[in-house]
């Protein structure tokens, strides 16, 4: 995981897909993309969007209900 | 959790403030998460 | 607002608020803020969650209330 994170921020998100992000495995990757949250951006936009309070995230993450909003 | 459905997204922010449920705005990809806070807190 | 937007991006965009966003108007900046948007970085990752679509986007500030779940 840490390995997959160092390369994750060692260059800009851009179109790097969820499953580039550090601890969301493949069935997580795959719940994510079902939803919207195919990207590793769209996954950061709801971090922040959750004013980086990791207690929610962690919890939205645990069951990713809601679209993103371009679904929605 | 159906009747939260119902309200606004003002409404329900103030019921997250009522019960001082930490949250950020409410949009399409954060809703279903604060209505199920607000059920869980109520239940 | 070219000027704003230089401040913006000359530094992390950390906590700065909604009305550090270039375009962000006084009177659209305060109804950002009675969403919950109080934070530039708030408001980046509703763009992000929009998968950086810019219609999307500007199609969002302009109603930035959101209709209830039901009508949406």
């Amino acid at each position: 995981a840490s390995q997959k994170h160092r390369d994750l921020v060692a260059e800009p998100m851009g179109e790097k897909p969820v499953g580039s992000l550090s601890r969301i495995g493949e069935v997580l990757g795959e719940k994510l993309e079902e939803r919207g949250f195919d990207k590793a951006h769209v996954v950061l936009g709801q971090f922040l969007v959750l004013k980086r309070d990791e207690d929610l995230f962690r919890e939205w993450l645990k069951d990713p209900c809601g679209a993103n909003a371009k679904q929605s | 959790m159906d009747d939260y459905a119902v309200l606004s997204d003002t409404e329900l922010a103030a019921v997250l403030r009522q019960y001082n449920i930490p949250h950020g705005p409410i949009v399409g990809s954060t809703r279903k998460l604060y209505e199920k806070k607000i059920f869980e807190y109520e239940t």
